[in-house]
């Protein structure tokens, strides 16, 4: 089963078309395996983005070095997914 | 029997195996309002159900489908707790009662069943289709690229390590096509709505172009009207507009290729979250959610109704 074990999902938020094109950039580094929860779209719309914690620091450096905007949209994607195992268990029994 | 469906718990989230069984209760508990419709089989040979609620005739029909990516759990979950609804709305509720008696309503819980059981056993954050791709490693098809309908076009992917791979042809995956045959078999299925998680949208044709449908602007007063219902029960607030216009280019996608086929009323809710959980919306948040997406599906049906074309 795959664990998510610390990734993070990061919340981008893109000022311009440049920083659009710099975050669609990152979605093709396939070697970092990030998922993109929320696609770059639009300056006015969040980018949402899961990111493996081997390689948390790369992207948020990535990020930062470009001067794009960011917040943690959550902290550890496992202890969710634990959760919600739990509350589907409860239910269950 | 009918203890099955009043004891389910509808605020939980549920495997495939107990979605299905869930079904049959379903069907016993209504036998002269709901039946079961096998329309196909996906890749692993899972079974495609589509629940068809009808009061006799051959009506026409409103299509809904839940869970096209499998990641999206709020999706199936609310395809379950409206399933109910419908069904246990009929002869109490007058709007359903009345859009009921001069139209069919097509459910499909479970659009990919395979991704979805695949999310419960192996890596919940699947999105797309489980099948193999020749000459490449990297498994799955995304099925809302996967429709004859701009395919292949750069709203999509031709990598199929990617999240938004289109497949090798249009239709390529039987999750896709099972659903085509029964549309176009069926011949009178005047709306469809394809419901996915999250971003709070209403989405409507089209995705692959940015030349607007002959119908735009009762699709975009519709959305209007369906936003507003639906904020109107927890506030949560949709932006609705064409996919392109709204949220970004795609291609193959579902609604386009209704519309196209002479659906008018084609649509994309994107549901809750307000960003916080993203496809891990907590279980509390599957009843409000279905409740207000109700609202909006009402909307939709009476209009489909009103304005029979």
């Amino acid at each position: 089963q795959k664990t998510f074990v610390g990734d993070q999902v990061l919340r981008a938020h893109a000022k311009d078309n440049a920083q659009l094109d710099v975050l669609r950039e990152l979605e093709a580094m396939k070697h970092l395996q990030v998922d993109f929860w929320r696609g770059p779209s639009r300056p006015n719309l969040p980018v949402d983005i899961r990111v493996p914690n081997a390689v948390l620091q790369q992207v948020k450096v990535f990020l930062e070095s470009n001067s794009i905007d960011y917040s943690i949209m959550i902290e550890d994607v496992q202890e969710l997914l634990d959760q919600e195992h739990q509350d589907i268990q409860s239910a269950t029994l | 029997r009918e203890r099955i469906t009043g004891s389910f718990s509808y605020s939980t989230y549920h495997t495939i195996e107990e979605i299905y069984s869930w079904i049959d209760g379903l069907l016993l508990e209504y036998p002269k309002l709901v039946s079961r419709i096998d329309i196909g089989q996906s890749y692993e040979g899972r079974p495609i159900y589509a629940l068809k609620f009808s009061t006799g005739g051959n009506k026409p029909a409103i299509w809904i489908d839940t869970g096209i990516h499998s990641r999206e759990w709020i999706t199936q979950a609310t395809g379950v707790w409206t399933a109910k609804k419908i069904a246990s709305s009929y002869g109490v509720d007058s709007s359903l009662t009345d859009i009921l008696d001069n139209l069919d309503i097509i459910l499909e819980i479970v659009t990919n069943p395979d991704g979805y059981a695949y999310t419960h056993s192996t890596n919940r954050m699947w999105r797309k289709t489980r099948s193999i791709n020749a000459g490449s490693t990297c498994v799955g098809v995304d099925p809302n690229r996967n429709w004859n309908a701009g395919f292949g076009g750069p709203g999509s992917s031709s990598n199929p390590c990617s999240e938004t791979y289109h497949g090798a042809h249009p239709h390529s995956e039987p999750e896709v096509y099972s659903v085509v045959d029964f549309i176009l078999a069926h011949g009178n299925v005047k709306a469809m709505l394809s419901i996915h998680s999250y971003s709070q949208m209403l989405l409507f044709p089209y995705g692959y172009t940015n030349d607007l449908a002959p119908d735009h602007e009762e699709l975009t007063e519709l959305a209007k009207q369906t936003a507003n219902a639906l904020a109107s029960l927890h506030g949560t607030q949709y932006t609705y507009g064409t996919t392109i216009a709204t949220i970004y280019r795609a291609d193959g996608t579902a609604t386009d290729w209704a519309y196209n086929n002479g659906i008018k009323y084609s649509y994309t809710f994107e549901l809750r979250d307000t960003g916080r959980y993203g496809f891990i919306l907590p279980a509390e948040q599957i009843i409000p959610t279905a409740e207000e997406t109700w609202l909006a599906l009402m909307t939709v049906m009476e209009h489909v109704k009103n304005h029979p074309y």
